[in-house]
C-alpha cells in the first residue's frame, strides 16, 4: 500500500469520524491538498470518497459528502472530471435509487446526494455526465421537485 | 501512458 493511499485513508478516517463533534477542518484541508498535489491523488481520493459516502453510519456518510463537496470546490478540474465520470456518479445513484440502496440510505444522506448533484449541474455545466445522471434521476422519479 | 481510445468509464446506472 503506497504512502499516498495510507495518508489519504488516515485523513478521510479523521475527517469522517462519527465521533467528530464538528467538522475536522484540518483533516479535510489536508485531504484536499493531497488529492490535488499527489500523482493519482484524484483517483485514490475519489475512490475513498465513494466508499465512505456509502457508510451505513449516517454521520460518517454525511461527513464524507462534506469532504466530497469541499474537494469539488478546492481540487480543481481534474477532480471535477473524475467525479464527472459515470463510475463515480453511479455510486451516488445507487445511494438514492430504490432499485439499489435507496431504501436503506438515511433520508439526510439521500437528500444531500441529490442536493450536491443538482448544485453540480449548475456549477460544472461542462461535466455533461453529471447533468445526464441528474436528468435520469428526475425522469425515474427519484428527484422530488 | 494511458492507452487512449478506451473511455475509462462505465455506463450510467439507471435508477
Amino acid at each position: 500500500m503506497d504512502v499516498v493511499t495510507t495518508s489519504l485513508e488516515a485523513l478521510i478516517q479523521r475527517a469522517t469520524n462519527p465521533q467528530n463533534q464538528k467538522s475536522d477542518i484540518a483533516a479535510i484541508e489536508a485531504f484536499c491538498v493531497m488529492v490535488t498535489k499527489e500523482t493519482e491523488g484524484v483517483q485514490i481520493g475519489s475512490k475513498l470518497l465513494a466508499t465512505h459516502i456509502q457508510s451505513s453510519n449516517e454521520s460518517e456518510a454525511l461527513q464524507a459528502l462534506t469532504v466530497l463537496d469541499t474537494c469539488m470546490r478546492r481540487c480543481g478540474p481534474n477532480f471535477h472530471a473524475e467525479v464527472g465520470k459515470f463510475r463515480f456518479l453511479n455510486e451516488m445513484i445507487r445511494l438514492v435509487s430504490p432499485k439499489y440502496l435507496g431504501n436503506t440510505t438515511p433520508v439526510a444522506v439521500r437528500r444531500k446526494v441529490l442536493q450536491l448533484l443538482y448544485l453540480w449541474t449548475k456549477e460544472y455545466p461542462r461535466e455533461s455526465k453529471i447533468k445526464e445522471a441528474y436528468e435520469m434521476l428526475r425522469k425515474q422519479g427519484v428527484v422530488e421537485e | 501512458p494511458v492507452i487512449r481510445g478506451f473511455s475509462d468509464d462505465e455506463p450510467l446506472v439507471i435508477a
